[in-house]
Formats: structure tokens, C-alpha cells, sequence
């Protein structure tokens, strides 16, 4: 048994959920934070048979997109009366961060 | 050491950790959504010593409880004029879903 | 490839992130609430190289601070007409406790 845990966009949480049911794969989902952006997405996290985490794998790379993100940078420290132009910055946020955890058992009641 | 993560109903969750407290366990508790009904639960987590799993897996079993959700399936896709009578479908919701994973490492800060 | 999880309290988390970004690390937060004194904190997770462990672990020791609450123990049954003077009971709430999980297998999509 393992345990799969994707870190998703919030946009591609929904889509993610119904194609992991339509291919009978069992999920859960928690909001959660990046730690760059500090902007919403979703962790979710799947408990699967062992021989079909590369199926859910491919599941998950169909359902996220690659996007980018144009941020401001934190200003720097300005002298009085110095005018600050931010430009901002292109960032790329991935489609899913995967990590696989090893489950040593699992039950249900 | 052990992470029991236990994903239950929310209306079993204050009782669980009641129950958790009780028998001396410390646990975390965060908000969830099911993948398939799509309504909140509950994911709660324990790091416990290997030799208690059993223990609060008997905690777990004795606080949460099996319920039926009565759930309006997807309605099919419709010609204009038919009519469609939703008969709401039964689902049985288990009391629950638990993974333990090793803990390689713990501290305190 | 380790999963650092650090359950820290609700006012230490933008400091602790701020902190793991200087230090190049990526991280996820999810809010939490602790068992004992349900009330809200924070849960971080970090996916890290099996080095870098005791770098994040020293990151997360100097921003996160232990502190004292007041708490109002549960009241005892009551007889009827008999007075009950609740005294605040201190209790220490750690900066952070932390559990380290071995990743079998990291994906980016
Ligand atoms: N120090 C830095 N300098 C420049 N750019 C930086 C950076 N830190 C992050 N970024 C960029 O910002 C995007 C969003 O990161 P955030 O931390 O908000 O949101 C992250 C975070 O919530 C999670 N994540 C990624 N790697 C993680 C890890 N090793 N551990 C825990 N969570 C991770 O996945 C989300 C998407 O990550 P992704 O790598 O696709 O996309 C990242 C990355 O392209
Ligand atoms: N494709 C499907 N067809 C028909 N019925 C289906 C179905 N998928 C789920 N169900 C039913 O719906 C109940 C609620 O599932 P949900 O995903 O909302 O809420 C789930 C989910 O949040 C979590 N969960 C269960 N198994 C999991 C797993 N392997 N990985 C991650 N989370 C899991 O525990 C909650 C309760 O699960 P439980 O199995 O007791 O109860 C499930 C199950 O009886
Ligand atoms: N039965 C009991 N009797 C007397 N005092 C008790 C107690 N249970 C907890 N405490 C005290 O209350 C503080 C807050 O616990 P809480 O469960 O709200 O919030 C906890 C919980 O969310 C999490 N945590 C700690 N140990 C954990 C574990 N083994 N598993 C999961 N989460 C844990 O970290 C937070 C801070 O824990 P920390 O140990 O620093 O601080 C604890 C501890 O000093």
C-alpha cells in the first residue's frame, strides 16, 4: 500500500478529483498554502494498492497544468523620496508535486 | 515511532480526540473533503511509540461509526423534453479510513 | 528524499516561511488544530534531499518559540449550590514537534 501526495493548483483540484473517481481511485483533499507564493492550493492524497501508483501518476500529470504567474518582487529598502518602479515577475507554478510514502498498514472500521 | 493518519466524519471528530485525550495520545486535526461525496470530514494525525498502535487503532474503531448518506446521482445526459426522476442513491459511509507510516525521525523544538 | 512535517504554533508559521524561502527550502501549510487545546496552528510539510534534514531541522528550531497559555480546566460535576472559582491552569505549548517520513519515489508534472 501507498500513499500518494499530490500537491495540485486549486484550479485543477476539481478536474484531478473526478477523473481519480472515474478511474475508481479513492482520494482526499485538504486547502493548503505554497511557501513562495502564499497563495491557495490543494493537497490531496490518495491510498492506493502498491501496482497501480504509476496509473495514478498519469492520472494526476493529465489533469494539472503548468501555469504562470506574474508576481511582484518585495521592494527593496529605499532611501526617502527615491520612486520605485515594481516590474513585475514571471513565475512558472508547476501542475503537481508528487511525493510516494510508503504505508506500512492500512484498515478501515 | 508511528503516524496513524485517520481520515473520519466530522461528527465523530470532537468525540475521537475526547477519546485520544483521554488515553493520553496527542493528535493534530485538519479540515478535508471526501473525494467522492465531496463533503467535509475530517484527517487526523497521531505519532505515537510502535508499541501503542494498536491501541489507538482500538481508540479509533470504538469513536467513529458507519452512517448512510442518501446522495442524488449525476443525472444522465438528457434529450430536451425527457423527463428525469432522480432517485437518490444509497451510500455507506465508513467510520475510518486509516494509514500508519513509519516515522524515521522525531523531535521536539 | 524525506517529508519534513512540523506542527508549529499559528504565530510562528509566516515567520518559519519566510525563513525556509531565504534558505532556498519549499514548503506547504495546511491549518491544523491541536488535540489538547483545539485550537488553530499550523502544519508544514518540506520535501527535501536526505542532507539537507539537519539544515531545515536548524531552520525550524530558531524560528519557533515555546509559549505559556492559560487554560480553564474542565469543571468537576457539580452538587447543586456549590461553588466552583475556575483557576487558570498554565500550560507550555512548544515551538514546534516535528516528524521526519522517508518519500519512496518525488515526481514533478
Ligand atoms: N525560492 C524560490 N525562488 C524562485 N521561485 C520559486 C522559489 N520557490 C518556489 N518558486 C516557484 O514558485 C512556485 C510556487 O511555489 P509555492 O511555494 O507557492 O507552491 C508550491 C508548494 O506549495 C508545493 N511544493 C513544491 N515543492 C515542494 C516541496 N519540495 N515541499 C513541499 N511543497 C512543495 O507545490 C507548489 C508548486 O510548486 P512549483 O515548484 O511547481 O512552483 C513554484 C516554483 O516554480
Ligand atoms: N467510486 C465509488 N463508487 C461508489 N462508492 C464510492 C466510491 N468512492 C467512494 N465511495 C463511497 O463513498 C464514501 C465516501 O467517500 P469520500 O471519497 O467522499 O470520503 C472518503 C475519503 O475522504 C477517505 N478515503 C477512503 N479511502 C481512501 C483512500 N484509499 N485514500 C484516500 N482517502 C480515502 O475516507 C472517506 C470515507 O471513505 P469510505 O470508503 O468509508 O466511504 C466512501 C465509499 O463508501
Ligand atoms: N494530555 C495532556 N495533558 C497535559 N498537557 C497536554 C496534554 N496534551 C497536550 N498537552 C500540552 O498542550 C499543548 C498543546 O497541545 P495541542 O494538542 O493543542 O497541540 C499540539 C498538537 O497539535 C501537536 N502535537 C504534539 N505532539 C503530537 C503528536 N504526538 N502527534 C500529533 N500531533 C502532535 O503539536 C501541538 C503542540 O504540542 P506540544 O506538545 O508542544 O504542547 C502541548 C502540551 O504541552
Amino acid at each position: 500500500m501507498k500513499s500518494v501526495v499530490a500537491v495540485v493548483q486549486r484550479d485543477d483540484a476539481d478536474g484531478l478529483l473526478d477523473a481519480l473517481r472515474q478511474n475508481n481511485f479513492q482520494a482526499t483533499m485538504t486547502s493548503s498554502t505554497g511557501g513562495f507564493l502564499r497563495e491557495g492550493n490543494a493537497t490531496i492524497f490518495i491510498g492506493i494498492e502498491d501496482e497501480r501508483v504509476d496509473q495514478v501518476l498519469a492520472v494526476i500529470k493529465e489533469n494539472c497544468t503548468t501555469r504562470t504567474q506574474f508576481v511582484n518582487p518585495m521592494p527593496p529598502v529605499m532611501e526617502p523620496g527615491e520612486l520605485y518602479l515594481a516590474q513585475p515577475v514571471e513565475v512558472q507554478v508547476g501542475g503537481a508535486t508528487v511525493f510516494v510514502l510508503a504505508v506500512e498498514r492500512f484498515e478501515k472500521f
